[in-house]
């Protein structure tokens, strides 16, 4: 694959929560993330929702458009099928759970369509 | 062991500014 795939979502990688507390990626809930926000001066979780899922410009990418925060602000992004988003309620998710799996060793659900994702954005953005 | 913070996990989603 060309593209390089972020090491840290890795079954087992350990993450580094605001207030210092480790766990592993697989463990983490989705209070971790908006427990974490809480602390951090800078970054804000938003509530980003799944508009639509297209294929991408190569047959392992996909484009996933979604509507940010209160603002409801339509941000497209291009990822490989297997890169996880964590869904809130829910936990880790991709447009390839299988794919995911096998490369990631992470357990994942599909990531559909009115999904609603963890993202951020910076506090002092308007 | 590599310990990676939180925010890498997470897409940074930032609104195009409308104003």
């Amino acid at each position: 694959s060309p593209v390089a795939l972020p090491p840290f979502f890795m079954r087992g990688s350990i993450i580094q929560l605001a207030d210092g507390e480790l766990k592993r990626v697989e463990d983490l809930k989705t209070e971790d993330f908006i427990q974490s926000a809480e602390i951090s001066s800078e970054l804000k979780i938003d509530s980003s929702t799944v508009e639509r899922i297209d294929s991408g410009q190569t047959p392992n990418a996909v484009v996933i458009q979604f509507s940010v925060g209160e603002l409801k602000a339509q941000v497209c992004v291009e990822v490989l099928v297997e890169y996880p988003f964590f869904v809130f309620g829910q936990g880790w998710s991709s447009c390839c759970p299988d794919r995911t799996t096998q490369l990631f060793e992470l357990s994942c659900a599909k990531l559909c369509v009115g999904d609603v994702c963890v993202s951020l954005t910076l506090r002092s953005l308007r | 062991v590599p310990v990676f913070p939180w925010h890498s996990l997470v897409p940074f989603l930032a609104p195009t500014q409308s104003d």
